[in-house]
């Protein structure tokens, strides 16, 4: 494992648990997609189901059951405990329209036409739009909380730095994955503006709050 | 071999 895939898994790590710290604190998930968190759930679930078939190393098995227990546990709070807090009214992106190109995708290219891939590569596709919803929110009330950015920032990071792993890899190793390195690129730009916004505005003390 | 690395990434 090279420096980059660790500080991606560190960076994916940070923004999981802000999140939550978040919820948790302040007793509220307003601002929060709750349709964003159940589509991590999904992708957790269906990429995660590995765990089952094979071992590959304490530190990965660690890692995936705290994803998935984190997300399951985000969703839990979201639509369970603060659910009164819940942005009902502008959390309103159609998830089907993610949903549903992502299974045809992963039907139609995939690394191997078995139920295990598919699910693997239907994660993949899924997460590189799961944040859409978010976004979708964030434009509509058009303003963020500051913890809130920097969850945003510490989940558009991570594949960012995986992208950096993956060119590591390639030079290295020759190792090359064509469908997480596209969904990849695509799941980073989905998060320029944003990231542009951060910088400019969140990193010198501003809220972030998008121009009328 | 490259399924295996693919499904060590997270």
């Amino acid at each position: 494992m090279n420096v980059f895939r660790f500080l991606g898994d560190l960076s994916h790590l940070v923004a999981i648990v802000i999140l939550l710290l978040k919820i948790w604190k302040t007793r509220s998930c307003s601002g929060i997609s709750g349709r964003s968190q159940i589509l991590f759930a999904i992708v957790f679930t269906t990429r995660y189901l590995d765990l089952f078939s094979n071992f590959i190393s304490v530190y990965n098995t660690s890692m995936k059951i705290v994803y998935i227990t984190c997300s399951y546990a985000t969703v839990y709070l979201i639509y369970g405990k603060f659910k009164a807090t819940y942005d009902f009214n502008h959390d309103t992106f159609r998830i089907e329209f993610l949903l549903v190109p992502s299974a045809i995708l992963a039907f139609l290219v995939n690394h191997d036409f078995s139920p295990l891939e598919i699910l693997w590569t239907f994660s993949i596709y899924l997460e590189s739009v799961a944040i859409l919803p978010q976004l979708f929110l964030v434009s509509k009330t058009g303003e963020a909380e500051t913890i809130t950015s920097h969850y945003l920032f510490a989940l558009g990071s991570y594949r960012l730095l995986y992208l950096l792993n993956w060119l590591w890899r390639y030079f290295s190793q020759g190792f090359y994955d064509l469908i997480a390195l596209l969904s990849g690129i695509l799941q980073t730009v989905l998060y320029c503006d944003f990231f542009y916004l951060y910088i400019s505005k969140v990193l010198k003390g501003k809220k972030l709050s998008l121009p009328a | 071999k490259d399924q295996e690395d693919r499904h060590d990434e997270l």
